[in-house]
């Protein structure tokens, strides 16, 4: 399973208009200046397979992720993930799949999976099916990649285990 | 369980030494602290870059740990696999030579999974055959899709 | 002791405004929590970017922490001096524009205090008139001075 | 006051025999590649100024700052740094002021100022009154900086309170 696009609306600096973001199956490299948007499109990703802890998105509070400058009481930020599910590692029988995740104001988040919505236990359930989930040792945040080699020997050997 | 660990600990040692010879040149690999009981210790991960002497991976310099750890994360692909990686700003301490290793190593490694890394350094972005531009204007972020021949300046975006 | 903290202050906010607007061509200020009782209130550390909003320090991208950082580290010069600043690698976040910047503001900086910077930035090395050389060999380090004209290979000093 | 030389012997990454490092009173940048000891010189003029906490220094005792290759047991570090005083920041009526650090393979350190012996506390002392101390904001580890700009507010009313 692996991600063809990602659209983002309202979510921190992507603005209400959505912003879809094309990958390839390959390598895609992401580049700009300081302050663009990069690190906001990792958070995105984070955040539409499951995160919850509005700190590990770099903010205090999960109805902060809403992009700031829509004023609007009614605004929200959406994200969206389509991924390539031609070798079923998701358990559902479609060769694509649309997950969304939509976050209100007041920091309630709805999950959604084929435009069906779900609770967000089934949705992270389907997702581990995959071996995918929002923490996992193949999303590296910015100035963390050095972390895996200061864990200490237990924690190296734990890292291992858990994954049996 | 203990046959179950062990043979996941053999194949990510056998994974480790490959990825990490082909980065650096120098060698890499896994030790037990108790091989009779390996759940009552822990598991060291070594590292011998060229030039150097062999040490654990908590007391190399800020590059060095940053390659031993991307060498360990891919290497982990044997025994769980993933589909994609995500990758921010890896090689942020890598000097050119390794940054440039670790480009290639990447545009290798995404015939198995999907690579989407984020990375400001010219000789990552220019290997790869599909750039994403990130630009922020009137206080909002877009995105647009540059082509490979496209000689990308990562300032030049915000035009 | 109000009256001294204010002076500080103040003088803290000048000099911010001005390495920092130096630096990216944005705005950067000081703010305090409680005005009238600044003791039991803490400083806000504002800045704007070009084509961004006004945000506190915290809650700004990795190189725009780091832009930031610089700007109040020289700018505490005023208000408590330093006869050396010692600087490993705070270019690493930084693209190349801002890297640059940075470069050429801790060259005009040290007519004010010497400033030892390590850095792996082809446009931060050029631009200085001092390079240092650090490599390994058999497991030791040594240093080599190279020459301002020299065109500094951050590799080749392996030779 | 600012650095004309540093001298390394048996420290981390440095031999037994002295490398010397020249220092401009301008601007001085230190490059090479990944490992070669770039960060080291660092750590050793944070630990000729004093620093004690070996954590700071990247290892767990003290005793491993001595350079491991060096097997026999009389071995030791040794760091100087030749300091000029021309502005007589440091209350001591010489142009030249040269400070040593010595540690012994037992972890005990000796502190030197122009070839006289000093206790610690004399030695930061004298420091101190130019405004040199080694865990000053003036000194910014490798991978550290952003941690200025991420201070709480109160911390960053400390820093400005902490030196007038
Ligand atoms: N809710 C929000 N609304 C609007 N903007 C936001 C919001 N949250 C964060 N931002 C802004 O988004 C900007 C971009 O942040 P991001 O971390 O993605 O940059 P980046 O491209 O990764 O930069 P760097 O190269 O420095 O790491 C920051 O300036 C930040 O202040
Ligand atoms: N006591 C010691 N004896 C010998 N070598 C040591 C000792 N302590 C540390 N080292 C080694 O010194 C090497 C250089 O470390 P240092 O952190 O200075 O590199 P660096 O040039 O800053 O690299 P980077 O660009 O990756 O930050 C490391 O490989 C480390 O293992
Ligand atoms: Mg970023
Ligand atoms: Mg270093």
């Amino acid at each position: 399973v692996y991600i063809t696009k990602l659209t983002l609306k309202g979510f921190k600096s992507f603005p209400q208009h959505p912003v879809s973001v094309p990958f390839e199956p390959t390598i895609n490299v992401i580049t700009g200046p300081n302050g663009s948007g990069k690190s906001n499109i990792m958070d995105a990703l984070r955040f539409v397979l499951g995160e919850n802890s509005p700190k590990a998105l770099r903010h205090n509070k999960m109805s902060d992720l809403v992009h700031d400058q829509s004023a609007d009481e009614n605004s929200f930020a959406r994200v969206s993930a389509t991924l390539d599910n031609t070798d079923r590692g998701i358990p559902v029988d479609e060769d694509r799949i649309l997950i969304t995740r939509e976050l209100k104001r007041n920091g309630d988040s709805q999950y959604f999976m084929n435009s069906r919505r779900l609770s967000r236990n089934q949705y992270l359930e389907i997702l581990s099916a995959a071996h995918i989930s929002y923490d996992g040792l193949n999303i590296i945040a910015q100035g963390t990649i050095q972390r895996l080699a200061e864990l200490t020997p237990d924690e190296k050997r734990g890292a291992v285990e858990q994954y049996l | 369980k203990k046959a179950a660990f062990m043979k996941a600990y053999e194949q990510l040692d056998r994974e480790i030494r490959n990825v990490f010879t082909v980065l650096t040149g120098g060698e890499a690999w896994l030790e037990l602290e108790s091989p009779d009981d390996p759940f009552s210790g822990g598991i060291f991960l070594m590292a011998k870059f060229p030039k150097g002497a062999p040490r654990e991976s908590s007391s190399l310099s800020g590059g060095e740990k940053a390659i031993v750890a991307v060498s360990f994360l891919l290497a982990f692909q044997t025994i769980y696999p993933s589909g994609f990686y995500l990758l921010d700003e890896v090689d942020a301490a890598l000097d050119p030579m390794y940054a440039q290793g670790l480009g290639k190593m990447l545009s290798d490694w995404s015939s198995r999974a999907q690579i989407i890394v984020i990375s400001l350094k010219e000789s990552v972005v220019s290997k790869s055959p599909n750039v994403l531009g990130v630009y922020m204007t009137a206080g909002s972020s877009n995105v647009i899709r540059l082509k490979k021949e496209v000689q990308v300046d990562v300032r030049t975006q915000q035009s």
